[in-house]
């Protein structure tokens, strides 16, 4: 039996809409030791990996592994029931047809009961080992936001280029093109407004704009975003939870 | 501009 209480339902529905709409069909692995999930966007452009640790929970309980098979579009449907603040505990039995979300607010005047049916969604669960990366960026996650938006609106590709000393975001569309340059330095006061670079060789690699565009609503989770690149390997863009994380592993664009 | 790749090949079904 499944028993796992979010303090706060806001928590859940900030982790769905962080990848709800690069994915559809996910299974979501309930194991002892917390929550994970994996789903690969229909294209096998983008990879998605979710891990939720006991720790983010108010109180958990899983006794045996159960899988549930979630179409994304229907628990958000749910999810927006609900109130921010009220604790939402989703339950389910080991061999579950439907799990049950029960919102229930901090008087406990209000109780609300859903249950939403479960799918049978045919995905491998694939391996992710640690690969090497040329450079790893972290930045604020506003900040990833920005340049984001911002020269995607000029083109469908974004090229990143690492160099010892900065970090420069390109575009070039039909309308014209965009630089952003953005150079490492570290905030005192305020750590998670730091800019830091770590570069073991130089790397540049374009991306696809829309890809990145829906990446960047895991920043709903954390004020900072990981960025690691390797002209070898697919980039992974990571977003901690306070016990967790949202992954994403992104395949970059080549020239023919 | 560019070829979008793929994830396939890098990612083994457990």
């Amino acid at each position: 039996m499944l028993e796992a209480k979010f303090e706060e339902a806001s928590l859940f529905k900030r982790i769905i809409d962080g990848f709800k709409d690069c994915v559809q069909l996910v299974n979501f692995q309930c194991k002892q030791d917390g929550i994970i999930a994996q789903a690969v966007d229909d294209s096998r452009v983008l990879l998605v990996s979710l891990e939720i640790g006991v720790e983010a929970f108010q109180e958990y309980r899983c006794d045996h592994p159960i899988t549930l098979g979630i179409d994304l579009a229907s628990l958000s449907k749910i999810l927006r029931c609900g109130n921010n603040n009220d604790t939402l505990t989703l339950i389910a039995e080991d061999t579950p047809d439907s799990v049950m979300l029960l919102f229930e607010d901090t008087k406990k005047d209000r109780i609300a009961e859903f249950n939403l049916k479960l799918m049978d969604i045919d995905a491998d669960f694939l391996k992710i080992e640690e690969l090497v990366y040329e450079s790893t960026l972290n930045l604020p996650a506003t900040e990833f936001v920005r340049v984001v938006r911002e020269l995607g609106q000029l083109s469908d590709s974004l090229n990143i280029t690492v160099t010892k000393e900065t970090i420069k975001f390109a575009c070039d569309g039909d309308i014209g093109s965009g630089t952003i340059i953005l150079r490492p330095f570290i905030n005192m006061e305020n750590p998670s407004e730091s800019i830091k670079l770590e570069m073991d060789q130089p790397v540049e690699l374009t991306f696809g704009a829309k890809y990145l565009a829906d990446i960047v609503k895991g920043s709903a989770l954390s004020d900072k975003v990981a960025i690691r690149l390797s002209s070898e390997a697919p980039a992974l863009f990571q977003f901690d939870l306070k016990a967790g994380f949202l992954q994403f592993f992104l395949a970059p664009k080549f020239n023919d | 501009s560019g070829t979008q790749g793929r994830l396939d090949g890098f990612f083994k079904a457990v």
